[in-house]
């Protein structure tokens, strides 16, 4: 089901960084509080994201669905792990602000072959 | 601090000089060129002044180490910028010597002077950069200059710890640095 973002007994949003509409991975706000078992648009581009810096194995893998599985939660636990946040396995408004931090775009696993061009 | 697989590193005989070249910057024109050439000049001589190596700037561009070059959405390298924010700029590890800025970005060199709320440090990213071009990958270290992310108008210039030892675990030490130059904060947690 729709997750309730902007309903008044919503996520409380107020540790999120203040946005800009031009700002790329702003819409991923919408996820806040999101945890293993929910299916929320959004999280489908969340894991491209993942897959993007290295957090998803194979970037093969089927990224397109929006549920918050347990690869997923793989994932973000190792996220958190790696950027130093309280791992927490949820979408948390302290990890939420992070993935949303701008950010260069060289993958943060040192064991994947994309990683910044080590084959060009 | 970490390194890309099979830790790549620039090797001459000799010591090392790597020289660097700027392109055009016709995207940022709202920062003079002498500007953002600075930046950079501050930036390399940062990463020099704890290594053993020297960076010399150049205008042959195609003949340089170093290729610095702005860019917006796909640029040929397979990693499209992504406009606004989100991904800011990407570097290549040893010895590709591409780094690359998103020209989509509205950079600055002194906020001051750049008002807008998404301006993003050219001379922070640039210091980042410059690690990936050295052998540096992204650290765990949030103080760190190698830490993957940086806020709009904020600065990160300043080498910490993790940065210099993962450099010099590289290239060794520059015969003139102490970790006494480095802030009295950072040295105090110094493990060595």
């Amino acid at each position: 089901r729709p997750f309730p973002a902007n309903q008044p007994d919503g996520p409380d949003r107020s540790h999120l960084p203040p946005g800009h509409r031009d700002d790329t991975w702003r819409s991923f706000e919408r996820l806040l509080d999101a945890k293993r078992g929910t299916h929320i648009p959004g999280i489908g581009d969340l894991k491209r994201y993942f897959a993007r810096f290295g957090y998803f194995p194979s970037p093969t893998s089927n990224l397109t669905d929006n549920a918050f599985d347990s690869r997923f939660e793989s994932a973000l636990t190792l996220y958190q792990t790696r950027l130093g946040l309280p791992v927490t396995s949820k979408l948390d408004a302290r990890t939420l602000s992070q993935i949303m931090t701008p950010r260069c775009g060289v993958p943060d696993s040192v064991n994947l072959n994309r990683t910044g061009g080590v084959q060009r | 601090f970490a390194f890309f697989p099979g830790e790549p590193r620039w090797v001459r005989s000799g010591p090392l000089t790597l020289t660097y070249a700027i392109g055009p910057t016709d995207a940022v024109d709202y920062i003079p060129r002498a500007e953002v050439e600075a930046a950079f000049r501050r930036a390399f001589r940062r990463w020099a002044s704890v290594i053993p190596v020297r960076f010399e700037e150049t205008t042959e561009y195609e003949a340089a180490d170093v290729k610095v070059g702005f860019y917006s959405g796909d640029h040929g390298d397979g990693e499209p910028f992504d406009g606004v924010l989100g991904v800011l700029a990407h570097a290549f590890s040893p010895d590709s010597g591409l780094l690359h800025l998103d020209s989509a970005e509205r950079w600055a060199v002194d906020f001051r002077v750049e008002g807008s709320k998404v301006a993003v440090d050219l001379e922070s990213v640039a210091t980042h950069e410059i690690g990936h071009v050295l052998g540096l990958a992204h650290s765990r270290v949030k103080e760190a200059v190698m830490y993957p992310s940086l806020s709009p108008r904020t600065r990160k210039v300043e080498l910490r710890v993790d940065d210099v030892e993962g450099v010099q675990a590289l290239y060794g030490s520059n015969p003139n640095f102490t970790f006494s130059s480095l802030f009295e904060s950072d040295t105090s947690s110094a493990p060595k």
